[in-house]
This record gives structure tokens, C-alpha cells and sequence, in this order.
């Protein structure tokens, strides 16, 4: 472990907890004009089920173990709340991406590159690539709204720093410990790539007191 | 390709 990768897994906690806590805030998943893209959740719930399978078989630490057991069940909760709970203030008609195409295409491609040919990689390598691709839905009801509220913003600065400082963390173990993963790197990088937009006018705007609006 | 060994990260 080191400083980057736990500062990521922190902003990764960080940006559950401002998602929790709009929910709860604003008892729905739609403020005035902020809206939070289920699918995207959806895809959350999924990448976490399938990427820890190994949850009781490989022990790596309790600090692992805890987070493990922390992200399948804050992402089956915030699937509930959107589902069950603030379903009146979900609009599907707003949520159009179309989420098959990244499910199917990660798992096509988990099927063709991956490390080994075994359920458990092959689950692990989909998770890996749909995580890549999982807020695509969040982006792209952002253009469709054209704005969001403060608090979304936040959510996706923390969501994408935590993946932003795991490259860091790859580089770093890399160079002090010869670690090579091709398969997460050039997933985090896409990952990363895809909020650099986001990010250019969170700074932009958001930090400087404006709404957040796309131009 | 090479494996990585554990899967020790999140």
C-alpha cells in the first residue's frame, strides 16, 4: 500500500458519502436540476460483484476486506434508495444511455484479452473495463441537463480523482517494485481520460463560485 | 501475457 492508492480509495469513500448524502439531503435522486444517472449506479453495483468474487478466498488485508465488503454494499444501497425508495424522482426518460452497449462490449473484450481464461479473471478483467466506461450514463445526462447542482459536482471530482491518483499509485509501483498491469492501466486511463472534459470545467467554473454549465 | 500476481488492489 501506499500514500496515492490509500488518498484514492479515500476519494473513492469520499465520493459514495456526498452521493449518500444528496440522496438523503434532497430525499431523491433529482434535485432542481441536478440529476444522478441510475444506470450509472447500476453499473457500480455490478463492476463491485464482479470484480470481488474473490472476496473470501483471497485475503489480503482488513483494510481490503472491509472496503471490499464497504463497495458491494453502499452500491446495492444507493441501487435500492434509486430504485425503491426515490423512485418517483427517477426519470428513466432522462437516463438514455444505452448501458447494454458498455456491458456487452466490456464483457466481449474481457473474453478476448484478459490474463488468464478462467470465470473468476475473465469476471475480474469485465470489471475492470466496465468501471472504465460506468459513468458514461453520468456524463451524458450532464450534457443532456446542461447543468448540474454543486453537490454532483463533487461527486464526480472525488469519483474521478480516485482513479486519476490510482495511475499515480501504478507509476509509483512501477518504479519501486517492477509492478505491471496492462490490463488496469490502460483501463484507468481511459477511466481517467473520460472526466479530463468534466474536470477542465469543475475548475474552471465550479471552484470559482459559478453554476456548473456545459457551454 | 504476464498475470500480475495477487490481485492486492481494490
Amino acid at each position: 500500500m501506499n500514500l496515492f492508492r490509500l488518498v484514492a480509495d479515500l476519494m473513492h469513500l469520499v465520493s459514495i458519502f456526498i452521493l449518500l448524502l444528496k440522496m438523503q439531503k434532497t430525499r431523491s435522486v433529482a434535485g432542481r436540476c441536478s440529476r444522478i444517472s441510475f444506470k450509472t449506479q447500476a453499473l457500480y453495483a455490478t463492476v463491485f460483484l464482479t470484480r470481488y468474487t474473490d472476496l473470501f478466498a483471497n485475503f489480503q488485508s482488513l483494510y481490503n476486506t472491509t472496503m471490499k465488503v464497504f463497495f458491494i454494499a453502499s452500491s446495492l444501497y444507493i441501487v435500492f434508495l434509486m430504485k425503491f425508495k426515490f423512485k418517483a424522482t427517477n426519470d428513466p426518460r432522462l437516463d438514455t444511455f444505452k448501458a447494454q452497449y458498455v456491458v456487452g462490449g466490456a464483457a466481449a473484450l474481457a473474453l478476448i484479452v484478459n490474463y488468464a481464461f478462467t470465470v473468476q479473471e475473465v469476471l475480474w478483467t469485465f470489471s475492470i473495463y466496465l468501471e472504465a466506461v460506468a459513468i458514461l450514463p453520468q456524463l451524458f445526462m450532464l450534457t443532456k441537463t446542461g447543468e448540474a447542482e454543486v453537490i454532483t459536482t463533487h461527486y464526480l471530482f472525488a469519483l474521478g480523482t480516485y482513479r486519476g491518483l490510482y495511475l499515480v499509485n501504478w507509476i509509483y509501483r512501477y518504479w519501486t517494485e517492477y509492478y505491471v498491469d496492462w490490463i488496469v492501466w490502460i483501463a484507468g486511463a481511459v477511466q481517467t481520460g473520460l472526466y479530463c472534459d468534466f474536470f477542465y470545467i469543475y475548475f474552471t467554473k465550479v471552484l470559482k463560485g459559478a453554476k456548473f454549465e456545459l457551454p | 501475457s504476464s498475470a500480475p500476481a495477487a490481485k492486492d488492489e481494490l
